[in-house]
């Protein structure tokens, strides 16, 4: 299972995930 | 006596094809599950379809019911336990770590974890909504969304018509770039997506990801493919076949939308403030029938959400 998030952003927003990374909720994916 | 003979060789043949087919499709399915990472081939549409007719529903419901029937006790540990093992589940951050206490895999498979397991960041927009692994993230250009690096899949496709902005146009009359823009995003904005991806063994609640506002909801019935990430890096569009659910809305920063992706065996997606959804039912029928629901202010699904708040959970099925 997958959950896929679509958003608008300003041209600034940066993630702080790399491809392939284990993440764990409450986890900061990008501010 | 020789209608019944003729009528018997045909059932005969009947079993042996479907037999051959079955397993074909299953040997295949299984080869691809356990492609290397770094696997770039791309199958073709023949393919695509041979993996979209297998009955990988009916399959997953059967599991379903399956994994929901009550063991007994004395058999709990020994089975939850192999599954426990097999997929190195993290038994330590359960809310209740015995074993005994689930009356079936269904029931662990949904467990909660225990209080102050896991923190919500205060300090970022945006968060984790599920324990899982990246499989994608970056900017949605021109309608175009990325799967996995090279394999991508459409936008229009993955949420259907803007129906939430009012706008109920056929998205199949619009290119991809025409659909992009009539999301009008604000100035200096850009569209945004991230892939969180589900293992057997993860813990399968799901989370709001920030502070939002869910507008409105679309169920596509669609099919249970594989999402592992070989099958992402194999299949173009996975996402737009297989059933999921769509909450579309907004955060502080304009568009924001939630999916639940449903896969294999894991077709069963609740969402605690819509009772009203039901997934991967036999009554849905044709897989193109999607369900809309417009969202009303101050009902329990037009309530505003928090980052971190309980939002659904995934079940075998």
């Amino acid at each position: 299972s997958t959950i896929v998030l679509i958003f608008e952003a300003p041209r600034n927003f940066e993630f702080k995930v790399q491809t392939g990374q284990k993440v764990s909720y409450g986890q900061p994916l990008g501010y | 006596v020789h209608t019944v003979q003729r009528s018997k060789s045909k059932v005969k043949w009947r079993w042996i094809t479907i037999g051959t087919a079955t397993f074909g499709g299953i040997s295949y399915y299984i080869y691809f599950q356990f492609q290397p990472a770094d696997q770039p081939k791309v199958a073709n549409k023949s393919t695509v379809t041979l993996y979209r007719k297998m009955p990988l529903k009916m399959m997953s419901r059967a599991w379903g019911t399956i994994n929901n029937l009550e063991l007994p006790v004395v058999l709990r540990r020994p089975l939850i336990g192999l599954y426990v093992w097999m997929f190195d589940c993290k038994l330590n951050e359960a809310a209740d770590p015995d074993l005994r206490n689930y009356k079936n895999l269904g029931e662990f498979f949904r467990r909660t974890l225990k209080p102050g397991v896991r923190t919500v960041n205060a300090d970022h927009d945006l968060t984790s909504p599920a324990d899982g692994r990246i499989l994608h993230y970056g900017i949605c250009k021109n309608g175009i969304l990325e799967q996995v690096k090279g394999v991508t899949y459409s936008l229009k496709g993955f949420l259907g018509p803007l129906t939430w902005r009012g706008d109920i146009d056929d998205v199949n009359n619009l290119s991809d770039e025409e659909y992009h823009q009539k999301l009008k995003l604000k100035p200096g904005h850009e569209l945004y997506h991230c892939v969180v991806y589900l293992a057997p063994g993860d813990y399968h609640r799901f989370h709001s990801a920030s502070d939002w506002k869910i507008s409105y909801r679309r169920h596509f019935p669609g099919d249970l493919l594989s999402v592992s990430p070989g099958i992402a890096r194999w299949i173009e569009g996975l996402f737009n076949f297989n059933e999921r659910v769509v909450y579309a809305g907004t955060w502080k920063h304009g568009f924001f939308s939630y999916t639940a992706v449903g896969a294999t065996n894991v077709g069963s997606i609740r969402i605690y403030c819509d009772e009203e959804l039901t997934t991967n039912h036999r009554d849905h029928g044709d897989r193109n029938n999607v369900r809309d629901a417009c969202i009303i202010e101050g009902t329990e699904m037009g309530k505003s959400f928090q980052k971190g708040d309980m939002f659904g959970e995934f079940n075998l099925g």
